[in-house]
């Protein structure tokens, strides 16, 4: 398949079929070009969220505008600011074996969640990460309560585990408040821990989601905050909803990517 | 006429960027990249004459080798290289089957030049 690279015009003519060796060495070559070790080889059912191919379209979009850009202005950038950006954005799903339902009363909601980072790179320096939580429209009838529609969602940083009987230690890193009638994604700044655990080493032990509910809130008003599967979900619209972690990192190679500040 | 009937002396083009595209298919890579389905890379090609036009997008070195080149031919005529390069963004998946976004320099030549 490797072959497939060179191009029609400049491939030889009578050359001998190129060995199995000299392909899988051509394909490692390219392979560590990449930062990879092996061949990915995916399963059919890898999801792709939806955030990921708007970002890889956006970025695209802006690479070029900064080609034109480029070939008119000569002012370099400085080195420090590049330092600062990221060249590689990656994105994370928790895993829903160590999901944990804190509590689950009528005025809150707490759910653990705890994001596998090993994958990435101890190379990498990561700028900053986001933990980005669906919400869907909830249709109410208006009522005279002002507080009515509204959920607060706090982000906290799981400091020390929870011992028997104990809650953990938990420190807030953002907090929003939103109203149900809006179907939307939430982004959170979660840089301080993530930067935590990949660049100070200390322990990954999640985060925890606390949905504060109106006071008066019952059935579909609790679900509005997409922190958890529900029994009515589709095969297909719980992965494109489910909390999505997305790192911004730099390699130490090559480039930005340049609309962050932007969006 | 008899110029006419002479062979044609075969006319070496002078350097500049030839198309490549590189189709992820065609290298079974489309099960791993998600987008771009390939990309434009580009290649240069072609003769680095004497002397050097300035749209050849030469440096002073290239113009001293090409003028030492014309009455030695032992030094090596200037090279067509890529001189300008642009860099691509991947979405890929990786062996733990998450998602990356990742841009990589100098994947696409922009302009090609004699150094």
């Amino acid at each position: 398949g490797c072959a497939g690279l060179l191009p029609e015009i400049g491939r030889r003519k009578n050359s001998p079929h190129l060995s199995q060796d000299a392909l899988d060495a051509f394909e490692l070559r390219l392979l560590t070009m990449f930062g990879l070790k092996q061949r990915p080889s995916p399963s059919k059912s890898a999801l792709v969220p939806q955030y990921m191919l708007d970002l890889f379209t956006t970025y695209s979009a802006n690479s070029a505008e900064q080609k034109h850009h480029k070939a008119k202005s000569t002012v370099g950038r400085s080195a420090d600011r590049s330092a600062s950006r990221a060249n590689t954005v990656r994105s994370f799903h928790h895993d829903e074996s160590t999901e944990e339902l804190t509590s689950h009363h009528s005025g809150k909601t707490t759910q653990r969640f705890l994001f596998n980072l090993s994958s990435i790179p101890g190379e990498e320096f990561v700028t900053s990460a986001e933990l980005r939580i669906y919400r869907e429209q909830v249709m109410t009838n208006s009522s005279g309560n002002s507080s009515a529609g509204y959920h607060r969602i706090n982000i906290h940083e799981i400091i020390k585990p929870a011992l028997p009987f104990k809650e953990p230690i938990t420190r807030l890193l953002d907090t929003r408040l939103v109203q149900h009638g809006l179907s939307k994604w939430e982004s959170f700044d979660v840089s301080p821990a993530v930067l935590r655990w990949t660049m100070e080493a200390h322990a990954n032990h999640g985060f925890v989601v606390e949905v504060v509910h109106p006071g008066d809130a019952e059935g579909d008003y609790k679900s509005h905050v997409r922190v958890s599967r529900s029994l009515h979900d589709s095969t297909e619209s719980w992965p494109q909803m489910r909390p999505l972690l997305v790192t911004f990192s730099h390699d130490g190679k090559g480039h930005v990517l340049h609309s962050r500040e932007k969006r | 006429q008899a110029r006419a009937n002479k062979p044609k002396k075969k006319h070496k083009a002078n350097c500049k960027r030839h198309s490549l595209y590189v189709d992820f298919s065609d290298v079974g890579w489309n099960d791993w990249i998600v987008a771009p389905p390939g990309y434009h890379a580009f290649y240069c090609q072609g003769e680095c004459p004497f002397p050097l036009a300035d749209h050849l997008n030469s440096t002073n070195h290239a113009i001293v080798q090409t003028l030492v080149n014309s009455v030695n031919s032992n030094i090596p005529k200037a090279c067509c290289v890529p001189t300008d390069l642009s860099p691509i963004s991947l979405l890929y998946l990786d062996e733990y089957e998450r998602v990356i976004l990742k841009n990589y320099q100098d994947m696409v030549v922009e302009g090609c030049g004699c150094r």
